[in-house]
């Protein structure tokens, strides 16, 4: 099973 | 003030329909050099990055940097309304609440006569539906360009409002990447591999290695894999397929939002993947010189 990362796990919220 | 003309409108058209399946309101933001959007999807899963460069206009002025807030759906319905041929204008006022779209057809010039004109707006007797009589009726400005040779009389202008609306945005900052991967293949065929795929199940394989990008899905249904081979001197640039490769990269991706970014198809014969391991897929689609769209997706990460 894989799960779905978000990506706010690799950028930067400004 | 903000106000652009595209010639080519049908872009316009094809990029909103790009991205509202995707995103349901965004920000336009307009500077000198381009216009811009950058928008998550609700699950903050894709994010989709527009930009056209102010040279790819025919006509660009934006006085003050300016964030229009649309409705994608929205303004999706109103660019229905333009023909595929038209010029778009967009225009905005530093502080107003609505954008302004202008759909002119491609023979939407014609030239009259300024005396014959003149006598046309003081309402003479020129027979009702007449020439004289339709351009008086379409824009009565031009009972002030008295002294002035000729008049462009415009026949087919179509001149929408959309009410802009105050958007929180959440940007996210994108560092620049160098990418172990970048595949260029056709966009065409790109569209058809996540359609097929689409059908045995929702997530999808790419593996590039030395042989080639293998795009791969197991599903109850069985499983499919398809492999796009180096193909960099075929005749035509749009059917050429080039890969360059530092280290092979093997990631997974939700078919559902790789469906999503090839709506995009149109905009382009070219569509370019950019991979490195454990970061988001950057899908791009270069519209001509003007700019281009891009997709990045998170990947899935086994358990």
């Amino acid at each position: 099973t894989s799960t779905q990362t978000r990506l706010e796990s690799y950028f930067m919220r400004y | 003030m903000f106000e652009a003309r595209l010639t080519s409108g049908k872009i316009l058209k094809q990029l909103i329909e790009a991205l509202k399946d995707l995103v349901q309101e965004a920000n336009i933001d307009c500077s000198d050099d381009e216009i811009s959007i950058q928008a998550m999807d609700n699950s903050h899963v894709s994010l989709v990055a527009v930009s056209l460069r102010s040279g790819g206009f025919d006509h660009f002025r934006c006085d003050r940097p300016l964030s229009l807030g649309f409705n994608a759906t929205n303004m999706g319905k109103i660019l229905k309304c333009a023909g595929n041929e038209d010029a778009i204008t967009l225009k905005a006022e530093d502080d107003g609440d609505s954008l302004s779209m202008v759909f002119e057809g491609p023979n939407q010039d014609r030239i009259a006569d300024f005396g014959e004109f003149a006598r046309g707006a003081r309402g003479s007797d020129s027979p009702p539906g007449s020439r004289r009589e339709k351009c008086w009726k379409i824009d009565f400005n031009f009972a002030t360009m008295r002294g002035v040779g000729v008049l462009v009389v415009i026949f087919d202008r179509k001149i929408y409002e959309l009410k802009l609306m105050d958007i929180d945005s959440e940007q996210l900052g994108i560092p620049d990447t160098d990418y172990k991967v970048t595949i260029q293949m056709p966009s065409g065929e790109f569209q058809r591999i996540i359609r097929d795929m689409q059908v045995l199940g929702d997530t999808l394989s790419i593996s590039c290695t030395k042989e080639g990008v293998k795009f791969g899905v197991q599903g109850d249904l069985g499983t499919g894999n398809v492999l796009i081979r180096q193909n960099a001197h075929a005749e035509k640039d749009e059917d050429r397929v080039m890969i360059e490769m530092e280290e092979p990269v093997e990631l997974t991706f939700a078919l559902r939002y790789l469906n999503f970014f090839t709506k995009a198809t149109n905009l382009g014969p070219t569509v370019i993947l950019n991979m490195s391991p454990d970061v988001p897929i950057v899908v791009e689609y270069p519209i001509g010189e003007t700019g281009h769209i891009k997709y990045y997706l998170a990947p899935k990460i086994d358990e």
